[in-house]
């Protein structure tokens, strides 16, 4: 089984080669400086996936970028749903960093009536009700979540019935799945949390 | 030394315990059941900060909570702030869900001279160029980074030189720091190419 850590810094690792496209061949060292891992490190995590590049001389760059992207599954597109149209939601609708990487925001959902067919970035917003409807068809399997905690286990399980499964969860509760469905959580006040803690032991030592 | 991964399950023992309140004492079988982490991982985790609970009766959640609040610092206020007044930047400003965990945003900074002098969500956007008078005496240690990749590096020096501490970064690339300032990164991108990981392994196995 590979390592959750293993699969985070691939896709660093993918982002560093993406900097170094002028270059033909880069060592586990100058991928090692760009990314913050150990050279060691990310020779030991590219093992998990096979033989990549020659001992001695370094990776490809082009080659190796376009085997992470294969590992990854974003050498091809993903239409995601996202859940929740307010504040958050409104901000990640039109961000452009998810398309360059294969991701792309197609299908927005909400429970509002006053939101329901209205249009966030030129997009419409259906009525979470539809979504099984709506998605359809669409091949859609990754939604994120931007709802209030309160809603966010029903709405999880509406788009689990719909075929999703995978979320990213912004909402600062625990979702209960499936094992076969992924849930990846963004708590925003829990890494501020991590971050006080840091700064209280540095002042303690 | 405390490995990362106890400081983050921490803070959700501590949100499992807030869920509680109700309750007097809890078993780590119930914490477990609320956290999705085990009863033994939570224990383990627990000792790392001293003796808590009484073996075969649980954890009192009051003084539980107290205790994991004075670990992270979470039981003082913290003012942070907020640079890149655009599209996230401007939905993480009203945010309620910091203000209950004592993160306070009180400082907006942004360099559009079109956005300086204005006010988001009832606070004065900066000028970045002013930050260290702005931040001057009081006592802003940590930063929430929402600019463009580009610049992030050349404002994280700025916020260094004002004395801010610890940055919760959203801009997808890699910020360097001396060893003494604490970085955390928060890359939605990364999140997605993970759960595309995920499916694309399970749809071949
Ligand atoms: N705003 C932020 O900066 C921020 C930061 C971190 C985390 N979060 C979390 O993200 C979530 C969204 O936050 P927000 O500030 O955008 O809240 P918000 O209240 O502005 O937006 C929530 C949206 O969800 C919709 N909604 C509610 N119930 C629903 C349901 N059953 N089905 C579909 N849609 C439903 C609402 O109509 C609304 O449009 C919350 O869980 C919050 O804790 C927000
Ligand atoms: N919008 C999203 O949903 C989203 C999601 C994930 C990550 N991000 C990342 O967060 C960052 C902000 O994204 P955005 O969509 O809000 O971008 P944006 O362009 O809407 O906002 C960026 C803001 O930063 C300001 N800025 C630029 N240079 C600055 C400097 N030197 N000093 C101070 N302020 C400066 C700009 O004036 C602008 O107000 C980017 O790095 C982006 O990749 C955004």
């Amino acid at each position: 089984k590979i390592p959750t850590d293993t699969i985070k810094r691939l896709f660093r690792y993918y982002r560093a080669l993406l900097e170094s496209r002028e270059t033909k061949v880069v060592s586990s060292e100058e991928l090692a400086k760009l990314t913050g891992s150990s050279a060691a490190q990310i020779r030991k995590d590219l093992t998990y996936f096979g033989e990549f590049g020659t001992p001695g001389k370094g990776y490809n760059v082009e080659e190796l970028g376009h085997q992470i992207k294969g590992i990854l599954g974003i050498d091809r597109e993903w239409t995601v749903a996202l859940v929740g149209i307010g504040n958050l939601g409104r901000a990640l609708v039109p961000y452009q960093g998810l398309k360059s990487e294969g991701f792309r925001i197609t299908h927005l959902f909400d429970s509002d009536p006053k939101k329901i067919g209205m249009a966030c970035a030129g997009l419409k917003i259906n009525d979470i009700n539809d979504i099984k409807l709506v998605l359809h068809n669409t091949g859609t399997k990754i939604a994120i979540l931007t709802v209030p905690s309160d809603p966010a286990q029903q709405v999880t399980n509406i788009l689990i019935d719909a075929g999703i499964q995978a979320i990213l969860n912004f909402a600062p509760s625990r979702i209960s799945v499936p094992p076969e469905i992924r849930v990846l959580n963004i708590d925003i006040t829990n890494e501020l949390a991590r971050l006080s803690y840091y700064i209280t032991k540095n002042i303690n030592s």
